[in-house]
């Protein structure tokens, strides 16, 4: 059973990740039509630069963060923008959404001269979100989860973010076993997205690189 | 504008709160 607590716990983060989005005029672009490779690439770039700007203030809202150490703090945002990034962009492509605009989208991201072995993973990664069809509160406490990663670079007080990652994993337990009672597995499914966000990461920094070289 | 700032300034910035490009 979620205790009182948990559920006071699971709201403020359900709130901060609804709050704390992409503005609609940002995000309206994307859909807009005709646009050039160039056209494509910058307008990525400031979709990207939106995130990590609704990452911080969503981070900022997480029980305890803020009382981190400063430079910590900075380690945690850094090392996990890609990951929040690509979680965040694969629940808004799972999203009913009104008919063509994934394909638009998709078609977007295509054109927009990023290498074709880094988009095979990324479409996967979605892929495998859409099938989880998460709830609002999983996907918030999964991103919340995914930032508070204990051992990314240059973290010093691993155990300070331990104790914050700790009762988030612990609600995201019990609601995943509240949620999909007929499925055992899920909440280690869940965990298996993160680790399949790792290898994105990774194909994330090449793809920066051959962007820069083309 | 934010969008040609590197990763850690953007971070740094939002940290502290004041947003505007």
């Amino acid at each position: 059973e979620i205790t009182k607590a948990q559920r006071a716990l699971m709201k403020v983060i359900v709130d901060a990740y609804n709050r704390h989005k992409i503005p609609q005029d940002v995000a309206k672009k994307l859909l807009q039509d005709q646009y050039s490779a160039e056209e494509n690439f910058l307008l990525l770039t400031e979709m990207a630069t939106s995130q990590v700007q609704v990452l911080v203030e969503f981070t900022k809202n997480i029980p305890g963060f803020l009382s981190l150490n400063h430079e910590d703090q900075i380690a945690l945002l850094k090392g996990s923008a890609v990951e929040a990034m690509f979680l965040r962009s694969a629940q808004v492509f799972s999203q009913k959404m009104p008919n063509g605009h994934t394909e638009v989208l998709e078609e977007r991201i295509r054109k927009s001269g990023i290498s074709e072995e880094f988009m095979t993973p990324m479409f996967n990664f979605y892929k495998s979100i859409g099938e989880l069809h998460m709830i609002e509160e999983e996907q918030a406490l999964l991103t919340a989860i995914t930032i508070l990663t204990p051992d990314r670079p240059f973290v010093k007080d691993q155990q300070a973010v331990e104790r914050l990652q700790e009762p988030m994993l612990e609600v995201l337990r019990k609601l995943c076993v509240l949620q999909h009672p007929q499925e055992p597995q899920y909440f280690a499914r869940l965990l298996g997205r993160l680790t399949e966000l790792r290898t994105l990461n990774h194909y994330h920094a090449e793809m920066l690189t051959s962007w820069r070289m083309n | 504008p934010a969008s040609n700032l590197g990763l850690e300034d953007i971070i740094r910035k939002a940290l502290m709160g004041n947003l505007e490009e």
